[in-house]
């Protein structure tokens, strides 16, 4: 799941590195996927306040995960009318201490419902497509699981 | 040719769920 999100991170022009589970611990590349797929909900002050020079800084890269969950938790809630099931919330602390790529796939795979439900979902869906298929079926999967955890 | 058979029911399958995907109303509740 984790590599196969991190593939489609990476059609978004994020000016932060993801090309590996390491770029993407800090939060600072998912959230400027977030500001990428709704920038009026992800706004440049919810942006402004993920700080960039993390390095090894746990503290720091848990710091900004927290304030990423928080915005994706906030946007289902209040933009989609949904709540996210608790078997889909990630650990955060074992993305910022260990790198888990499991956990760090399930707040990608939160990022992905993002897009695939928000306003200009018409544009990310079809990056999605353009993908090859063996990453559209795990996107694809990922997708269903979102569907059938949804509460409304 | 049974391999390009699967083949394109993988891709049938895929283009299926997506362009349902497109087609749902988006999530907003307004």
């Amino acid at each position: 799941l984790c590599d196969s999100l991190i593939l489609w991170l990476q059609t978004f022009n994020t000016a932060e590195s993801c090309k590996d589970v390491q770029d993407l611990t800090n939060g600072v590349a998912m959230a400027q996927v977030l500001h990428e797929i709704d920038a009026a909900w992800f706004d440049d002050a919810w942006l402004s306040r993920i700080k960039e020079d993390v390095g090894d800084n746990w503290r720091i890269k848990a710091s900004n995960l927290k304030k990423v969950l928080q915005g994706i938790m906030d946007y289902y809630h209040e933009f989609l009318g949904q709540q996210i099931s608790e078997d889909l919330l990630p650990d955060l602390s074992q993305i910022s201490e260990h790198s888990d790529p499991v956990e760090l796939g399930r707040l990608l795979q939160l990022i992905l419902g993002c897009a695939v439900n928000c306003e200009k979902k018409q544009e990310h869906i079809q990056v999605i497509m353009t993908l090859e298929e063996s990453v559209q079926h795990v996107v694809m999967a990922a997708i269903q699981e979102l569907m059938s955890k949804e509460i409304a | 040719d049974p391999s390009m058979k699967a083949g394109a029911t993988s891709e049938g399958v895929l283009a299926n769920f997506f362009n349902s995907l497109l087609s749902k109303k988006t999530g907003s509740p307004g």
